[in-house]
């Protein structure tokens, strides 16, 4: 799975993902990454998110959407926000995996609680095409 | 006023010992092409939409990652994708599932997102759809790679579910 979030200089937050979904798929099995809300979500009175990891799990915990209402109705930053449904919800689900997210200030999270996530940063303040895949 | 972007080409329990040095590099310079193409549109004043669509589709065009070409193989051989796109601005969406052929799902998913009519489209009708805006076709061998085989003939000796990123652990 692939994905980005922005912020323009308009203010305007977007997120996008892609996938080929899991090895061996059957039955037409789907995952998160096309379902607005649980891959995928972006709002202005919020943050963009974009996520990886296993499904199924994504799909039950509206993971995208979750950390997007966190910030708007928990009035919580986006640290806070993704750090309760990425390592406490999705957790206590088994649900492997990580988000990207980006709110309205430019604040960027990438959030996982597998081994790894290959994710890269950058922003207008800083120079930097910042890559990292493990913790 | 200012912009921000991030990225990522997948999670799951690859160890750091399962990674080669080379393959890391690779992982790295692929990375780094995409956010460079993606700032450059940020910083000329593009949108964020725009920058979305243009990190995605190198994401998807890099072998190295779970989307378009290196995406993984399902269990009949074929490949079928999925993608989805949103604007923070208008709450516009567009998302395609179970698509196959077409070399940026992406791309049919900001056409779905642009379409008042539609926000998801799945499976022969959303490729029907592609055809209407000419997006690009390719044959499933265009997104055959190596390491996605060998993948999946592991995935169908043990007949479960592998994530992409996952080194020796499967999924049931």
């Amino acid at each position: 799975t692939v994905g980005a979030v922005a912020l323009d200089l308009d203010g305007n937050l977007a997120a996008a993902t892609s996938t080929g979904g899991l090895v061996n798929k059957r039955f037409g099995r789907l995952g998160d990454s096309s379902v607005i809300g649980s891959g995928t979500y972006a709002s202005n009175d919020s943050c963009a998110v974009s996520c990886t990891g296993y499904g199924e799990f994504f799909l039950k915990a509206t993971v995208a959407r979750d950390i997007a209402a966190h910030m708007e109705f928990g009035q919580r930053k986006l640290k806070e926000a993704t750090d309760i449904v990425v390592h406490d919800k999705l957790v206590k689900m088994q649900g492997e995996g990580g988000v990207i997210a980006i709110d309205h200030q430019g604040n960027i999270e990438l959030s996982f609680n597998s081994e790894g996530m290959y994710r890269g940063w950058t922003s207008s303040d800083d120079e930097q095409l910042n890559i990292a895949i493990f913790k | 006023n200012k912009f921000a972007l991030a990225i990522h080409g997948g999670a799951g329990t690859l160890l750091p010992s399962e990674i080669t040095p080379q393959k890391e590099a690779e992982i790295n310079t692929a990375l780094q092409g995409v956010l460079y193409a993606a700032k450059k549109c940020l910083s000329e004043g593009g949108s964020a939409l725009e920058a979305v669509e243009i990190a995605v589709t190198a994401l998807e065009d890099c072998p190295l990652f779970n989307a378009g070409k290196g995406a993984v193989m399902a269990h009949d051989g074929s490949y079928e994708m999925e993608a989805s796109i949103m604007s923070g601005e208008t709450l516009e969406a567009g998302a395609v599932a179970g698509i196959r052929h077409i070399k940026n799902p992406i791309q049919l998913a900001r056409k779905i997102h642009d379409d008042e009519d539609f926000v998801y489209l799945h499976g022969k009708g959303a490729l029907d759809y592609a055809r209407d805006y000419d997006l690009e076709e390719v044959e499933d061998d265009y997104f055959f790679t190596e390491s996605r085989h060998k993948q999946w003939l592991l995935a169908r000796e043990t007949n479960q579910m592998l994530v992409d990123h996952d080194g020796e652990r499967k999924f049931g």
